[in-house]
């Protein structure tokens, strides 16, 4: 996290808001309940406390204003720069002003007003921008269900050190974004996607480019809104052109970067008797579906479109070398690339037996 | 940053370059440092500077991953300085 520079903050802990100029896209009643929520963002973390007032002179002055509005930073328009805000201060300090002329909505469609205004309010308070990808305040937009909202650790640090502790008996904590070096790095889930390859984790997934080895992070939610955090495994059918995403007993499926209509789906299409109700890792290669469960395989004839007779049968038994649990795997020209906790096993589907063993986040060009 | 009708796509995204590190970066506007200034060495500093914050490899020079980051949609406070 960053503090703004000269490290301005509010002398009081109880602020006072209110709501100038609304935008015509929301009803009042609307705003006023996602403003309300964006400052409990702050005020569950730190000693601040947020009261709404309609009349006179309020520390935090909210208003939706397009184009030039006379601070000397004038708004660009539908997309770009959607809001800002003003470090803490008298007059325009503290101030939010949103971009008029942005499409604001409640929901995971461009763009969410409560993420942007919990940013801005971070400004509010002293905050600067975070480098860290996960933080809320990371100067670029990015969907996350507002209804789960959990603040990153990173700002909660960030407010804590301006303003002290939170009053509550037990001290909030929010989720850290994982670092793609950091050596004890494991993965959800991992499958390929029209060349590229993506890395699950959490909420998150690293995007690996296939020329350029560019590994980006980005929120699942940011590409797919309405999936679910914590995929726990995943494949590519390269003969359908679709990727099958599976969570607990259900599974979705995207065709490129849009999901499927008709999804989520329960597993038992596969066959899978009920008394397997997660999949640890997928992979697809040559019309069959590899599913790996605990210590046990299971294959899934995609042309027959059943399950094989004979399954499950033990991991090792065909895949010499590969011993424990598989978190996630996926097929690379004729080797299947096992995951299992901080270690990849490359095996060599010709060979029948690994060829190589290294550190799993060397895949994100660690 | 307004397209500029007929202008080159490296034209285009030179401009996108000089709007984004005018806006959050603090490059000095065109006009405050002499042309030759302004080409060479602030530019390429400030282009590091933002692709550090971003994580980006830090080459100075607007890639594709620097644009692509340059065109998302995001907070018009600045990432670095007041």
């Amino acid at each position: 996290f960053m503090l703004t520079p000269g490290n301005p903050k509010w002398k009081q802990m109880n602020l006072t808001y209110r709501i100038i100029k609304y935008t015509t896209q929301l009803s009042k009643a609307n705003v006023e309940d996602t403003i309300k929520e964006a400052f409990q963002v702050w005020s569950n973390v730190s000693p601040l406390t947020f009261t709404k007032i309609s009349q006179g002179e309020a520390d935090i002055k909210i208003a939706f204003v397009r184009g030039d509005h006379g601070d000397n930073s004038p708004f660009d328009g539908p997309n770009g720069i959607l809001a800002h805000a003003f470090q803490p201060g008298q007059g325009i300090g503290g101030d939010v002003h949103f971009d008029a002329e942005e499409t604001w909505t409640l929901t995971s469609s461009n763009y969410n007003l409560f993420l942007v205004a919990a940013h801005e309010f971070g400004h509010s308070l002293g905050l600067a921008h975070s480098t860290d990808p996960g933080a809320l305040m990371y100067p670029n937009y990015a969907f996350q269900d507002p209804s789960t909202y959990n603040l990153p650790q990173d700002d909660i640090n960030g407010i804590q050190t301006i303003y002290g502790p939170s009053n509550n008996p037990v001290q909030p904590t929010g989720p850290s974004t994982p670092t793609a070096c950091d050596p004890r790095l494991t993965f959800d889930a991992i499958a390929t996607l029209r060349g590229e390859i993506l890395f699950f984790k959490d909420k998150y997934f690293w995007r690996r480019h296939p020329q350029l080895s560019i590994v980006e992070l980005n929120f699942i939610s940011l590409f797919w809104p309405s999936l679910p955090t914590g995929i726990q495994a995943a494949y590519e059918d390269v003969d359908k052109d679709l990727v099958f995403l599976f969570k607990g007993c259900r599974y979705w499926a995207l065709r490129g970067y849009d999901v499927e209509q008709g999804y989520p789906r329960d597993i038992s299409d596969y066959g899978f008797p009920s008394s397997v109700q997660a999949i640890d890792a997928a992979v697809y290669y040559r019309r069959k579906t590899y599913f790996f469960v605990n210590d046990q395989i299971w294959r899934y004839d995609n042309q027959r479109q059943s399950m094989e007779p004979g399954y499950p049968k033990s991991i090792a038994s065909l895949f010499p070398g590969i011993e424990s649990k598989v978190d996630a795997v996926f097929q690379q020209n004729h080797f299947f690339l096992f995951f299992s906790g901080q270690t990849y096993y490359k095996f060599d589907l010709s060979a029948h037996r690994v060829t190589r063993i290294d550190r799993s986040n060397r895949w994100l060009n660690c | 940053a307004l397209p500029v009708p007929g202008a080159s796509p490296e034209e285009k995204n030179a401009r996108v370059v000089q709007d984004y590190l005018e806006k959050f970066y603090q490059l000095p506007p065109k006009g405050f440092l002499s042309e030759r200034q302004n080409s060479s060495s602030v530019i390429v500093e400030k282009l590091k500077e933002m692709q550090r914050f971003f994580g980006l490899n830090e080459t100075g020079k607007p890639d594709r991953e620097t644009l692509e980051m340059m065109r998302k949609p995001r907070c018009g406070v600045p990432d670095s300085g007041d």
